[in-house]
């Protein structure tokens, strides 16, 4: 009951490419998900791939991701996703 | 500490289609929305408020059943969750089975395959969902062009008395909530109103005198109209919606990232002020009608929306994306006895406010500013007014009729005792 309140967003996409149905593909169509945490700290995003005829996702199979710090990025144009690998700090930052 | 609840009130549910909280009551500096910064005033607003997927028939789902789109399993416009998913029950049935008269006006849920072609009538709703008749006309040729003849524009303000039937969506849904909320005073029951205002989503089609509020010179484009260097192709939207719009084909622009020329993003970003101002004074009227209907001392207000928009941050346009412009929406529940001092029957709380004569109020210092979701609209109202707030869904809960994977909101309300939301403006 002392969780730091998050809020979670999703869309579906087609695959990684934009294409004229990315917008708004069909169900059966969709092959990557992409799941955000938005923290008041920072907003958090891994595009992972999915199976539309299961609804699951596979967590191994990595599309993209996104990682935008709220105080010094406020308009999330700064995707510092790719500096959270390895272990650095910055990933201690946000989940 | 106590919780603020006041059992028996009444829900006036008002929702706006892709409204992102460019209002002056969330601090937009251009943005004229002096009725919904009324009802800000008089009301507990979030400040950081999620839908939990950035297009409608999802969103709507989502928040209307209280359920996250992987428990609805509804992530485009093509099926309905109590075939697909589970036979969920949704906050309005959720009122209608403890007493209440449940009414929707215009788009609340997602017309279609989603709500089973019906608004998901008779479950959640006591009578037929009202929609106006002018929707039909929504995306056809009724824009005049400089070359005088009609077109499907995405930028469209008219004149209303020219269009078919001489009126609009959102002005004939307004009429027939204010009518049923003269009906709702005669016949003294408890009742859910649902008003879905169909704007500001595209066609900007609107009434072209808002255009006067938002003179092009002082539009300016986003502060980062360019596509972020490290941004993730799979991560981008490329706007079809808006492309596919005559003035915007026009163009011919590339795909999917070339850019819309400067001086047409300032005309789509000035209707959108437009059309959100064109939303503001319904919802002005509909809080009037509230008011002059007596019935301000006894029910709650919420006013949302099922997602918000990009307005050319990022060289995006539209919803359909996790960006915060596409997930954030306004969030406020005025709740009398509450959010105000406890009032007597006939108390005018809105009184309309013409945008073309005052200026809208800006920023709210105080407010919540905790992160929460849509999910948690269920379980918030019915804590609100009195109901058993639906259990925690367990994982999965496809099985469940009744449960929420949102959480009731009431903790960031001030405790109960008709203590006033402090404001902290003018």
């Amino acid at each position: 009951r002392k969780e730091t309140p998050v809020a979670f967003s999703q869309y579906p996409r087609p695959g990684d490419i934009p294409a004229p149905n990315s917008d708004l593909p069909l169900l059966q169509d969709i092959r990557v998900m992409g799941y955000s945490i938005r923290t008041d700290d920072c907003r958090c995003t891994v595009w992972f791939g999915f199976n539309p005829n299961n609804f699951t996702v596979d967590v191994k199979d990595i599309h993209g991701g996104e990682l935008y710090f709220e105080k010094s990025d406020p308009n999330e144009d700064h995707n510092r996703y790719n500096e959270t690998l390895h272990g650095s700090p910055l990933s201690k930052r946000c989940p | 500490a106590q919780r603020p609840v006041r059992e028996g009130l009444n829900v006036l549910f008002v929702v706006a289609d892709d409204l992102r909280p460019a209002l002056g009551s969330y601090g937009d500096p251009l943005v004229r929305s002096p009725n919904i910064d009324q009802l800000a005033s008089r009301s507990v607003v979030f400040q950081n408020a999620f839908a939990q997927q950035a297009v409608c028939a999802p969103s709507r789902v989502s928040f209307l059943t209280g359920r996250r789109p992987d428990s609805t399993r509804l992530y485009d416009f093509n099926s309905y969750w109590r075939t697909h998913a589970g036979n969920y029950t949704t906050l309005p049935q959720y009122f209608k089975e403890n007493g209440y008269i449940t009414m929707s006006v215009g788009k609340v849920f997602h017309p279609g395959i989603s709500s089973n072609h019906s608004d998901d009538y008779p479950y959640s709703w006591s009578l037929p969902a009202f929609h106006p008749s002018s929707e039909k006309y929504e995306n056809t040729k009724v824009c005049r062009g400089r070359d005088g003849k009609l077109h499907a524009n995405l930028i469209c303000p008219v004149n209303v008395a020219e269009m078919p039937e001489a009126t609009l969506p959102d002005i004939q849904s307004t009429e027939e909530a204010i009518r049923l909320l003269k009906s709702l005073q005669r016949i003294k029951r408890k009742f859910f109103l649902a008003v879905g205002y169909h704007k500001p989503h595209i066609p900007f089609r609107y009434p072209r005198k808002f255009l006067k509020l938002y003179p092009l010179e002082n539009v300016t484009l986003a502060p980062d109209p360019a596509v972020p260097k490290k941004l993730p192709s799979v991560a981008y939207n490329p706007w079809m919606d808006l492309r596919r719009r005559e003035d915007v084909a026009a163009f011919n622009l590339s795909f999917p990232y070339g850019p819309i020329p400067e001086h047409f993003q300032r005309k789509i970003r000035q209707s959108y002020f437009a059309s959100v101002s064109y939303v503001d004074t319904l919802v002005g009227k509909l809080l009037n009608a509230l008011d002059e209907a007596e019935l301000s001392h006894n029910t709650v207000v919420v006013f949302t929306a099922d997602h918000g928009w990009s307005l050319g941050e990022h060289g995006e346009w539209a919803k359909y994306s996790n960006f915060d412009v596409a997930t954030r929406v306004p969030l406020m529940f005025y709740v009398p006895g509450v959010t105000t001092p406890i009032s007597d029957p006939g108390q005018k709380f809105f009184p309309f406010i013409d945008p073309f004569a005052q200026d809208s109020c800006s920023g709210l210092p105080g407010k919540p500013k905790e992160m929460v979701e849509l999910v948690s609209l269920f379980p918030t109202l019915a804590e609100l007014v009195g109901l058993a707030v639906p259990p925690v869904c367990p994982q999965p809960s496809f099985h469940v009729p009744l449960c929420s994977e949102g959480k009731s909101l009431v903790q960031y309300f001030p405790s109960s005792g008709g203590g006033q939301v402090n404001h902290g403006f003018k």
